[in-house]
């Protein structure tokens, strides 16, 4: 099964002074950047698989095969997020699990791309929390649209249309999770608005 | 009626409506108020002897070129964020977000492709200037560890001879920089390590991208000047990153610096997943 090994190897790379700042030849900054990205991506599937045991394990057991797949978005900051962009389906919630690597209590702010501007957010406990959605700009949505043809020889037109912001909790050194549905009706809420400045003199 | 405030928590920002640029940091909480230009400037990469160059960074001498001194601006207005978004030309943008319980701006650029059809190499900055009389000293980080004092055109240990008045004061910073007068501090954090100076008193400034078109001769071969491609389209490349800013009292930006600073090196790990809710709850 996958490993961290393939990025333990490649974190060798983070200790050489030209790897580091910038100094390596292109070709030799491409290779590096490859064995970096193969090692991310392989530990990401360790890290998923095991934030799916330990959010779905009851008590007593052991996971052995996880019950659902979690996957994660490197790509969030170019609006590249597949699993938020997809419809949910009927009957089902899309699951935010938000892991806190440090020692104390965070409330911070989360973004994610969708296309429905009719969601649901619950809380934990199943209470629903303020949303705030914000159009994606085209600055943003012209670099995805580059960036996934280059990188990840996608040429997608389609790019979400929306960010769906909510405040999450988590514990020091824990996760919590969140849930995101399609609204039966209409969701009734005060829209974000814009003001355009007049135009610079 | 010329400027427009921002900011659904303690922290406001004013933007000018005849510039859109940024006027002012107020803390509703604090009750610190500093006067804050920021705008985007990029300093002439030199090619004459020592070029600048992936090892070096090292200016023509010419005063760095103001990117644009009025920025169409558009403000979205929610009830956990505000944003802020400019356009500075047509390869620079920057969006300024305010969060309801945060005490900080947090600032996302994207920068590129730069342009090098003129035969300029261009190194892009976002200089902060900050109505505070700094007396040439600023602070930068040792390596993401304590803050250390810098005095513009000054070494403890040595007399300087100053050759070069804007590289010769830029410092390394992995986790930020900032400045104080006798009331308040001015604090810029970054995602990435990066360079930064105060070359005027009141002033912060963080280099954000660079292109050129001449190698250093210090190693490397060739010059920092990386492309992508989608089939034969070849440009140079786009960064996109964030950094923070902060105003506070004398003394207590430093609690900000150092647990911001963690938040922005090790932030919420989030992972998706579809499933049935009943499926959930009981975990």
């Amino acid at each position: 099964g996958p490993t961290t090994s393939a990025l333990g190897d490649a974190l060798g790379i983070a200790q050489h002074h030209d790897a580091v700042t910038g100094t390596a030849k292109q070709h030799t900054t491409n290779d590096y950047a490859k064995r970096l990205a193969i090692g991310a991506s392989e530990a990401e599937v360790v890290v998923s698989s095991s934030l799916s045991c330990l959010a779905s394990r009851k008590s007593g057991h052991q996971c052995t095969k996880p019950a659902s797949t979690f996957s994660q978005c490197p790509l969030l900051n170019i609006s590249y997020c597949p699993p938020t962009e997809k419809g949910i389906p009927e009957g089902k919630n899309l699951v935010v699990a938000a892991y806190n690597p440090l020692g104390w209590n965070r409330t911070d702010i989360i973004r994610i791309p969708v296309n429905d501007a009719n969601l649901i957010v619950k809380d934990p406990l199943g209470n629903a929390i303020n949303v705030q959605y914000v159009n994606l700009d085209n600055v943003t949505s012209n670099l995805r649209k580059f960036y996934t043809e280059a990188y990840l020889g996608q040429s997608s037109k389609r790019v979400p249309r929306y960010w769906l912001l909510f405040q999450v909790t988590v514990p020091p050194l824990g996760w919590n999770t969140y849930f995101i549905s399609r609204a039966a009706g209409k969701v009734k809420r005060r829209k974000g608005f814009f003001l355009a400045a007049d135009s610079p003199q | 009626d010329k400027t427009v405030e921002v900011g659904p928590g303690n922290l406001k920002m004013s933007f000018s409506r005849t510039t859109g640029q940024l006027k002012r940091m107020y803390n509703s909480r604090t009750g610190v108020d500093v006067p804050i230009q920021q705008s985007f400037l990029w300093y002439g990469s030199m090619v004459d002897t020592q070029s600048s160059g992936a090892y070096i960074f090292r200016p023509n001498g010419a005063q760095p070129n103001v990117v644009s001194r009025s920025v169409p601006i558009k403000i979205i207005r929610g009830p956990m964020v505000d944003e802020v978004h400019q356009q500075f030309n047509s390869w620079i943008y920057q969006v300024t977000r305010l969060y309801i319980d945060k005490e900080h701006a947090e600032v996302e650029y994207t920068i590129g492709p730069i342009p090098t059809e003129d035969s300029v190499g261009k190194e892009v900055i976002s200089r902060m200037t900050a109505n505070m009389v700094t007396e040439k000293v600023f602070y930068t980080d040792s390596n993401g560890r304590d803050f250390l004092k810098r005095v513009r055109d000054y070494r403890a240990d040595w007399s300087l001879q100053v050759n070069e008045p804007v590289a010769g004061n830029y410092y390394p910073l992995n986790l930020g920089i900032f400045i104080t007068d006798k009331k308040s501090e001015f604090s810029v954090l970054v995602d990435r390590a990066t360079g930064g100076a105060s070359i005027k008193d009141g002033q912060v400034e963080i280099m954000l991208h660079r292109r050129m078109l001449a190698d250093d001769g210090r190693g490397v071969g060739e010059a920092l000047d990386e492309s992508v491609c989608v089939r034969d389209n070849c440009e140079g490349l786009t960064v996109r990153g964030n950094y923070y800013l902060s105003v506070n009292q004398l003394g207590a930006g430093a609690r900000w610096r150092r647990t911001t600073g963690q938040e922005v090196y090790s932030p919420l790990l989030l992972a998706f997943t579809q499933e049935k809710l009943e499926t959930w709850t009981e975990s």
